[in-house]
């Protein structure tokens, strides 16, 4: 028997939304640590891994360990029948083919419910090894969000540069080319708005753009974003869920030829 | 020139 009961059911809204057009179907886990994705995009050139921990949910009823497949778009489209201040609650049976999600508007005065059909989906799941990583760079996800836009109107690519002198975006195109620089900046009134970098070495590395533009589809859930880059590594893109949990993105780099 | 990588060569299969 699994029953979670999400107060702030906006939550689960929002992390569909972030990764709908990412991953098409995939395996939600929930064991007594949480409620968990990992999964790969079709390409498998990103990965995203998601946690809700069990104290995020107000009730978290977990017998077994459990793996329920699903279609995210299809997942997508039940979610966005829950208002915005609704508190959801995941209900399967043991050995269920199926998932309930029921919907409380805030003052009791609707409750709806929309079962959806569980998928047999293979899927591998992957270690990731703990990395110390170059550069880590904390800055406000929605400038973030905004450099990722601007750029894509004018290339492909996105090299990630840390330095000293702060962090680099730059794309290049048929059109010309673009930089932005951000530099550390912590003298601001709310630690939301800081932008922090904390540097060993100087990293540069290059991404596809339409990757990280998808990424940032993840901004409503979080103020901040955390980039993590190292040589040669995957970049992790961390929006932190406030004390409930995170969704992280994992980006393989182009590699120079 | 440069090549996209994949995220299985730098995470295995648990």
């Amino acid at each position: 028997m699994l029953e979670l009961r999400l107060v702030q059911g906006s939550l689960l809204k929002k992390l569909l939304e972030a990764i709908k057009d990412l991953v098409t179907d995939a395996n939600f886990d929930c064991s007594a640590t949480g409620f968990s994705l990992q999964a790969m995009d079709s390409s498998h050139v990103a990965l995203v891994s998601l946690l809700l921990r069990s104290e995020a949910f107000e009730h978290y009823r977990c017998d077994r360990n459990i793996s329920m497949g699903l279609n995210l778009s299809n997942m997508a489209k039940v979610l966005r029948c829950s208002g915005p201040d609704d508190i959801i609650t995941l209900k399967a049976d043991d050995g269920g083919d199926s998932l309930t999600f029921m919907f409380e508007s805030p003052n009791q005065d609707k409750i709806a419910d929309f079962e959806m059909k569980l998928m047999d989906i293979d899927s591998e799941h992957l270690g990731i090894p703990d990395t110390e990583y170059q550069a880590i760079v904390r800055m406000p996800s929605a400038e973030f969000a905004r450099i990722c836009k601007d750029l894509s109107g004018i290339g492909d690519t996105i090299a990630i540069s840390v330095t000293k002198e702060g962090v680099k975006f730059s794309t290049r195109g048929d059109i010309g080319s673009a930089n932005i620089v951000c530099r550390q900046n912590t003298s601001v009134d709310k630690p939301e708005d800081a932008t922090i970098i904390e540097m060993e070495e100087p990293v540069t590395l290059t991404f596809a753009l339409r990757y990280i533009n998808s990424f940032t589809k993840a901004t409503p859930l979080s103020n901040q974003v955390t980039l993590s880059l190292s040589s040669d590594l995957p970049v992790v893109v961390e929006y932190k869920i406030a004390e409930m949990g995170y969704i992280r993105f994992y980006l393989a780099p182009k590699i120079d030829e | 020139g440069s090549r996209q990588s994949r995220i299985t060569s730098f995470f295995t299969k648990k």
